[in-house]
């Protein structure tokens, strides 16, 4: 792993004397590629180092016997801080119910991270309402109710025809009569670049008046999530994001780069299709993973 | 000229973002530059034609097996979790519909909620008949029926749609040797084509799913979903490199007629640009 790496990398360059500035450099050089392997974004792999640099020069490495070790200490505690150092919890409403909004590309996993929150507030005892607000995909909305109907949780779906908005506005209405706790709206997914579809995510953001909107991404995305996060956090504003599927090999560089370009926290982390699978985000273990 | 006039380490930074962006991998990225370094010309038009020469691969991506006459042409589906599969079985069974072939779907996601709905959809929008069990019911043997069902009613096509699994699950990639072998008992020529179907917003997993995918079920190619967004795809060529496997069918949309035959030229230079 990288730690052993750099270390014998610095092993060879120990032979000729004292450590120097020119030797971290090289041991950050193997830091890059395990971020970029990592798929964090390329421009946020240059910032970071670029931050991290100062420390890697400083003497915790160059009079450390393990200097590689130290480097890669330094790394993890500055990913950590960057990730945002704890977990962050979901925002409740004062007064309920608290409106969460998902949004995200075309099968990221909204649909079941949907359930996957209803289900968990369900079990701490809150009464959850899931909102089937897709109206484009086929069975989309059979999907959130079968998914609703196993967790014992109430839905509304749209009528025929109906829009988004309508369906989001009447489901909220319907939510705060029966005083449920936790409104959840599960969209369609759309790409950023789809003019008319950000425009109906913002209507829906506009009848909604969300307390937390969750950008839904999938852990395997790469350098393409700072183009999407960048425009859903400008068209409907974010309060975090999920970061799903995280129960294969994949190692989420995702994570990182949107935490950087849009200073939000990931709330939840996605690590399997079970209604259960659904994890708190641990920014010391993220760390790990991306180094590798 | 402009190219020999800018700085040399300048430019191989211009180079290797711009394929970095396009999620080629520093790996792959780096090998490309290197591959590069001692020839004359403009770099750019160098970099297209080495991309070009690894997708094109030895020539061979024209050769597309035929709609065989002994029975079915068994197209397989697989991949992880929402890349695509449904929708491009969807894609494909209106595609050959529309080319006067007979067409059956066959619904071998038994597991995952409104899966084989969505799959029925699909069937009446293009009129082609899905095979189905109930929720639950063993994958292998919707794959078995469905087969059975082709021969049986002489149809030209069987597209079979299989459910997400991540490649790293040992239990569901055996299930997906299952669904293989069960086509297969029927006819060696079966299935004649299985489709990786691999959604180009994902970055450098997809070699590891290439390796996975490849071993289970011996794939015959990849099919790159969602290049209507943004990302690029890039991670197909280290693929064609490392497992080589190729690009055959391009999604771009959610629609029926959204799929396109892959085309390396448009390709590159969708990335370079
Ligand atoms: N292994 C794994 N699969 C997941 C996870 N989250 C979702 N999935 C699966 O990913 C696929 C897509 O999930 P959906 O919930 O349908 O995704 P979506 O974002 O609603 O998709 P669209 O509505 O089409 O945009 C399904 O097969 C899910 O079971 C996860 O954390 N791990
Ligand atoms: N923009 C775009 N969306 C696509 C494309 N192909 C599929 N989609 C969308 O991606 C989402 C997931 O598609 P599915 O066909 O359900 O994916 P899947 O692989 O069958 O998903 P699972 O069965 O859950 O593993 C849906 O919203 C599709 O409409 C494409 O080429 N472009
Ligand atoms: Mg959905
Ligand atoms: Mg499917």
């Amino acid at each position: 792993e990288i730690s052993r790496k750099l270390d014998s990398a610095f092993q060879k360059l120990r032979g000729k004397g004292k450590l120097n500035e020119k030797d971290v450099t090289a041991g950050l050089r193997e830091i890059r590629l395990a971020l970029l392997e990592a798929d964090v974004h390329y421009k946020v792999v240059k910032e970071f180092l670029s931050a991290v640099k100062e420390r890697a020069v400083g003497n915790e490495v160059l009079k450390s016997i393990t200097p590689g070790q130290q480097i890669v200490k330094i790394v993890h505690e500055e990913l950590v801080k960057l990730l945002g150092g704890q977990s962050a919890p979901l925002r409740l409403a004062s007064q309920p119910p608290t409106v969460v909004l998902l949004a995200g590309l075309q099968g990221s996993g909204k649909t079941t991270f949907a359930a996957k929150l209803a289900a968990r507030y369900k079990k701490r005892g809150k009464r959850p309402h899931l909102v089937a607000a897709d109206i484009y995909r086929p069975a989309a909305a059979d999907q959130l109710e079968q998914l609703a109907e196993t967790i014992g949780c109430t839905i509304t779906r749209g009528e025929e025809g109906e829009s988004p908005e309508s369906i989001t506005e009447r489901a909220i209405r319907k939510a705060r009569g029966d005083l449920k706790d936790l409104v959840i709206v599960d969209t369609a997914g759309r790409l950023h670049v789809d003019d008319d579809l950000m425009g109906e995510i913002e209507r829906i953001s506009a009848v909604a008046e969300p307390h937390e909107t969750l950008l839904v991404v999938d852990g395997m995305t790469g350098q393409d999530a700072v183009n999407v996060a960048t425009a859903f956090q400008e068209r409907i504003g974010l309060d975090g994001f999920v970061l799903t599927k995280m129960d294969g090999d994949a190692r989420g560089g995702a994570a990182l780069s949107i935490r950087h370009v849009t200073g939000t926290p990931v709330k939840f982390v996605g690590v399997g299709e079970g209604i259960e699978a659904l994890e708190e985000f641990h920014p010391d273990r993220m760390a790990t993973r991306l180094l590798g | 000229s402009a190219v020999t006039r800018q700085d040399p380490e300048e430019l191989r930074e211009e180079l290797e973002a711009v394929l970095l962006q396009g999620d080629v991998g520093i790996l792959a990225a780096d090998r490309l530059i290197k591959s590069i370094q001692g020839q004359d010309g403009d770099r750019w038009q160098l970099l297209e034609e080495e991309m070009l020469r690894i997708l094109e691969g030895e020539g061979e991506n024209g050769e597309r097996p035929p709609i065989t006459t002994g029975g079915p042409h068994v197209i397989l589906l697989v991949g992880t979790n929402g890349s695509g599969k449904t929708t491009t079985a969807g894609k494909l069974a209106s595609k050959y519909a529309g080319e006067g072939k007979s067409v059956l779907l066959a619904a071998a996601d038994t597991y995952r909620a409104a899966a084989i709905e969505q799959l029925q959809i699909w069937g009446e929008r293009s009129g082609v008949d899905v095979i189905s069990q109930e929720r639950g019911a063993d994958a292998a043997s919707v794959a078995y029926d469905s087969l059975s069902a082709a021969i049986a009613r002489n149809m030209d096509v069987l597209i079979v749609d299989t459910a997400g699994r991540l490649q790293t699950r040992s239990n569901l990639m055996d299930e997906l040797k299952k669904i293989r072998r069960v086509l297969q008992k029927q006819g060696d020529q079966y299935p004649q084509e299985t489709f990786l179907v691999l959604d180009a917003t994902i970055g450098q997993n997809a070699l590891s799913q290439a390796r996975l995918f490849h071993e289970a079920v011996e794939l015959d190619g990849l099919i790159l979903t969602k290049l209507d967004g943004t990302a690029k795809g890039g991670m197909v060529l280290a693929v064609r490199q490392e497992v080589d496997l190729p690009v055959r069918y391009i999604g771009v949309g959610e629609r029926a007629d959204d799929l396109m035959e892959f085309s390396p030229k448009e390709f590159v230079q969708a990335l370079l640009e």
